[in-house]
Order: structure tokens, then C-alpha cells, then sequence
């Protein structure tokens, strides 16, 4: 167990250095550490993310976005390592500045040839990146109703411009 | 292994029966604020086995269950099914399509069913296991779930670790 | 002291209802109710949130953007109780949709009048609400550098094309 | 009492002298992820008198200084300076413009001004006391206080109240 926690620690490792400089940059580091090395199975894990040439001392130095996108990195890498049939995300766009948006979406992508992807989400660009959108609104006071959307649409649906 | 389709019925603000389909690879679900989008991830979840009150944003177990509005009474029962197509037989059954059903009644009464089956909580949990998708693995990413990555509550990235090894 | 406190108390309650009512919806109720009335300088406050004919048991059955905006409601509360010379606000209107965004800066506006308020956004709505904007870089790697910024001119500065 | 002018050089991701004016009534900051928006709110507080390293995101006060980037070294102090225009004498002073300044030397030395002239940080709790921008008002409120109010940690919603008697 021991054998098989380490191997997979350090191929999660790598996967986490590659998504971290596809969504930070080519020359930024980052690291997954295994605090006790000896005692894998017991051991704390850190991580050290460092973007675009600073040198933060821990991860809470990091400002919101950039820890959002560290957390999605290790997320990815996790799901490299063993495929979700799907994924679902709840707002995790929510602090990213428009072309981290693009970067996460891009990822998703990707991902999606293999796993289905479902993302809730208030970030219009991330609405325009997604295969299909659905609309959930309040049918009558307090009962939810859900119904297909088109993006191009949105402005002039009755519903949306409830929702938009 | 595909999601195909999402049925809801008296699970939280979802008082009316509700169908989503998954055709697609990339699904997008908007809408304003307390419209009921992240109560149909809890029903994903719940669907998928989910039991901690905290992670379906619950003080009671009943709580999922439609609790009437200003036009509308009470729900008798919570009601969610998932039906996935067994691409790749990730999952060890004969069956083409797996339909996962849960229901919860305001007596407390739970019944979980497998193909229209009644089966147990633990057939379910015991489907999922190799999946990636029972009820706590990262697949399911709140905006919490990025929080526990990066404080690290209860050894959560040690957790993540041992789910895919 | 604890005259003043249950003084206080009330009349802060008072705007509560009225800055919910405004951000909710007129016929929504709510009450902030003080817990151990024999004893308000220990006693614990709950607040009680149903927007639209919803009956939630608690506020963390209400929505993200439902709490943050009951939250905000008691925030400007309190400062209508005591207005602050300035307040600033940190991405607060990430989990809003559009239509609340819209609310939320109409309520600065109005409240600018008495105060400034510095809001540090990702939103688009709420950067053509303000008066003026100031775009935050990165100059060189890892230093910090700020300049106004028109948001008509947003989609073609070239710092701009960087932060948007 | 108007905000009127905001300088910070050697503070966090501000390496650089950097002076913000205040003459509008509402002001947006924009930038993208990590440009160094929180840390103009940071400044704020700080020079405001914040002593908390957990409100200002530190593990240790010195990590206020500018640490170094790959091309910069580290800054030998941290200095910030906020303005204000005294009007409706809200600052128990007869000035009519009042300057704030705090520094913070790499070996631990702080220093605070008042209109130039050296003071103690308890003097700048004694001004700030009656206006209602005290570090801790709720008039700072970083999406971190909304939480405090839904979750009233440490009694934060009794402490608001006796804020504003
Ligand atoms: N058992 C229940 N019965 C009826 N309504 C419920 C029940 N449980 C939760 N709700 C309501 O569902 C609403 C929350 O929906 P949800 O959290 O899905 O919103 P959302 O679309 O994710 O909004 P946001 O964009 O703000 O995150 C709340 O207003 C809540 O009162
Ligand atoms: N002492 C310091 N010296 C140099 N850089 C620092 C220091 N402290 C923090 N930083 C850097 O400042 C950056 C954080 O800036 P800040 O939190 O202001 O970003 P932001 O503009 O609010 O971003 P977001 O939109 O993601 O919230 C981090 O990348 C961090 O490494
Ligand atoms: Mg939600
Ligand atoms: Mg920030």
C-alpha cells in the first residue's frame, strides 16, 4: 500500500507541474511535497505554487484567483490519474479574471474527449465555451423549473432576461 | 460511463417533476440567484449515495425533501434518479443502461433502487467504488471542494490521493 | 449600556427590513431577533431570511448568492446606523447575478451620496456603475503598478487586453 | 471625511512608489488575478492601524515588506501613507487635512505619523475611534465579512452592534 501511494504521489506530482504551466505560464514553478517520507500513508502534503516569477512564501500569500487556479490544477491532476466518467463544478469560475476564465475552459475541453463535463456558472464567457446550456429559474414562488437555453438568445428570452 | 438523463421530484425547490438530459460532453446550467442550480448538483450527489448533512447543505436529513411554498404544499418524498450508460462496463453490471433511484419520505423511510430493483445503500456504494464518482470524490468540485485542497481540512489532499491510487 | 444596545438594536433591525425588502423583493420578510432580550450585551442574534415565498428553516439552506446578499443587507444596515466616511468592498459581487449585481450598485449609489466606496471587481456590470476605474498590473514580474483606466477604452489597452 | 489620496511603496506586491487619488465618489479596481487589488485593501487597513496578521493575509508581519521578484530585490521597509480631508470634522483635530502614515523596517522597527509628525499606534486608534473605519468596521468588507455575518464567528454580529451604538 505503502509502494502504490508513492508511485501514485509522484505521478500525480507530475501531472500537477504540467496543468499548473498550461494554466500559469510555461517558466512558473510549483511543487507537491510528501512531508514525511518515510510514512507516506500518515504524511501531510504541501504544496508550493509559485506564479509568474514571485516567490510567495506559502499558499495563503497567493491572491484569491491564483489560489483557485493552484486547487484546479491539483484537481486536474488527480482526475489524470484516474478519469471521472464526469465532473461537475459549482461556480469555481467565480474568481478568475477573464483570460484565466478561457484557460479553465480550454482545459475542460480537452478533458472532455474522455468525461462529461457539468458546470454552474454566472461568467458569460465560460456560457459561450460549453456545449449546451441549461436555464433553471423559478417557476412559480419557490419551485424550480429547468429548460434548454441558446446562448444567443439569452438577451431577448423572457425567462433569461430574468436570469440575465 | 455517460450520464444520459437526471430526473427530480419534491427534492428541495425541484417540487415538480424535472428532466435533464446529458447528450453532451460539455454541459452548461445557468441561471439567477437561488433559482435552484446548485440543488441540482446536491441531487447528483444525494442520487450518488451522498449521506453528510454538511456536503448537501442540510441541518436534517428531511430537509431535501420540498418543504411547500407560498402556492404549493409540502412533499411527501424526495425523489432523484440518475441513468448512466455503461460505456467501457465501467460499472460491474451486465446492464447496457444503470438507472440509480433514491427516495427519502417525510417518515423517515428510505428506499434506494438498481435498474427499478430495491437494493441497499451499500449495493450502491459497492456499484460506484471503482467509478470515481461515489459521493466524495473530487469529481464532484464545489467551490468548497478547492477550499479543502488548499487548507487542507481533515488531510483532504491526503484523501484525494488515496481515491485515485 | 444595554439601553443603548437594545436601542441600537431596533433601529438597526428597522433598516435591515428596509435594505432586504429593496435588494429581495417588497412583500419578502425577514427579522434579525436577539436571542436573550433580558441580557442583549451577551446574547446571540439570529437572522431570519425567506426571500421570495421560499420558507427557509435556516440561512445556510438559502443560495450563495441569496446569503451574500442578506448579508450585504445587514452590512448596509449597520451603516445607514453609523455611516462610515468610506467603505471599500473586495469582490463581493462574485456570486450575484446580473440582475442583483445591478441592485446591489444601485444601493451604492445611493449611498455614495454620504460616503465613497472603493470596489475591487471582476464584473463588467458593476465596472460601468462606478464613477472611475483604476486597472491594477503587474508591471515587471511581480510588481505591482496602477493606472485609470476608461471602460470604453477596456477591450484596446494594451494593459487592458492583459487584464481583460 | 473624504478619502483623498492613498501611497504605498515597499508593501507587498507594491516594490514601486504608488500613489492612488480618491476624488470620486465611487471607485472600481480592476486587474487581473494576482495583479495586487486586495493588496491596495491590505494597504488600507494597515495603515488604518490593522494589526491582525489573519485580516491582512500574513503568516508574519514582516510579510508586509516587498520580498524580492526575479528582477527586483527585496524592499528594506514598508511604508504607507493615507490622506484625508477633515470635513464635518469627523477627526478630533483642528487640521483640515489629516496625512496617516505607518513604515515597517526588515529588523522589526515600526514607526507611525501623524501630518508628519511621529506618533503611536494608539494615538491612531484614538483618532480613527469615532468615524467608523477603525480597522475592524465593518465598513472594510472583503467577501471574508460576509462570511463572518452568516456564520457569526466569534460573535461577530454582536461586536457590529456595539460598533455602531
Ligand atoms: N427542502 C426545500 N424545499 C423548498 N425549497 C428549498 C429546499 N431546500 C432549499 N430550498 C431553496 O432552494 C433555494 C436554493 O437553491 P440553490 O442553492 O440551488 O440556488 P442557486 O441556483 O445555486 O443560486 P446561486 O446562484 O445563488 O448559487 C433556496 O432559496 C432554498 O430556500
Ligand atoms: N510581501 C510581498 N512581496 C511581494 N509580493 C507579494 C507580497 N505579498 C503578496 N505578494 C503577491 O501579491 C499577489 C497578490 O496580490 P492580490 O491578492 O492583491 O491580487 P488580486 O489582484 O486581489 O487578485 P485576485 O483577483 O486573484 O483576487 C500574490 O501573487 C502575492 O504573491
Ligand atoms: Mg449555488
Ligand atoms: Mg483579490
Amino acid at each position: 500500500a505503502k509502494e502504490l501511494f508513492l508511485t501514485t504521489f509522484y505521478k500525480v506530482r507530475e501531472n500537477f507541474i504540467r496543468v499548473f504551466r498550461s494554466l500559469f505560464g510555461e517558466n512558473d514553478s510549483c511543487d507537491l511535497i510528501l512531508l514525511d517520507e518515510e510514512n507516506p500513508l500518515e504524511s501531510g502534503i504541501d504544496i508550493i505554487a509559485r506564479p509568474k516569477g514571485k516567490r510567495p512564501l506559502s499558499l495563503s500569500q497567493l491572491s484569491g484567483g491564483e489560489m483557485t487556479l493552484t486547487a484546479t490544477a491539483l484537481l486536474f491532476a488527480f482526475y489524470l490519474q484516474k478519469p471521472a466518467p464526469f465532473c461537475i463544478f459549482d461556480e469555481v469560475d467565480a474568481p478568475l479574471d477573464d483570460a484565466n476564465v478561457l484557460k479553465f475552459n480550454n482545459i475542460i475541453q480537452e478533458f472532455s474527449k474522455d468525461s462529461q463535463f457539468v458546470i454552474v456558472t454566472h461568467n458569460k464567457t465560460t456560457m459561450a465555451e460549453v456545449d449546451v446550456l441549461y436555464g433553471v429559474y423559478m417557476q412559480d414562488m419557490g419551485v424550480s423549473g429547468v429548460s434548454p437555453v441558446d446562448f444567443r438568445n439569452m438577451k431577448h428570452d423572457p425567462i433569461l432576461s430574468n436570469i440575465n | 460511463m455517460r450520464l444520459k438523463k437526471l430526473e427530480i421530484k419534491g427534492f428541495k425547490s425541484f417540487a415538480n417533476a424535472t428532466v435533464l438530459n446529458f447528450n453532451e460532453n460539455v454541459v452548461g446550467v445557468v441561471g439567477p440567484n437561488g433559482s435552484g442550480k446548485s440543488n441540482i448538483v446536491d441531487a447528483i450527489r444525494w442520487v450518488l449515495g451522498e449521506q453528510k448533512g454538511k456536503e448537501l447543505r442540510l441541518d436534517n436529513k428531511s430537509d431535501v425533501i420540498f418543504n411547500g411554498a407560498s402556492t404549493k404544499k409540502p412533499a411527501g418524498v424526495a425523489q432523484v434518479s440518475i441513468t448512466f450508460s455503461n460505456t467501457k462496463n465501467l460499472l460491474p453490471t451486465e446492464y447496457n443502461e444503470v438507472k440509480l433511484s433514491r427516495y427519502l419520505y417525510r417518515n423517515g423511510d428510505s428506499e434506494y433502487h438498481l435498474n427499478g430493483v430495491k437494493c441497499r445503500l451499500k449495493d450502491i456504494h459497492n456499484l460506484l467504488i471503482d467509478t470515481g464518482i461515489g459521493s466524495n470524490s473530487y469529481a464532484i468540485i464545489a467551490l468548497g471542494m478547492v477550499e479543502d485542497i488548499l487548507k487542507d481540512k481533515d488531510h483532504a489532499r491526503r484523501k484525494m490521493f488515496e481515491q485515485v491510487s
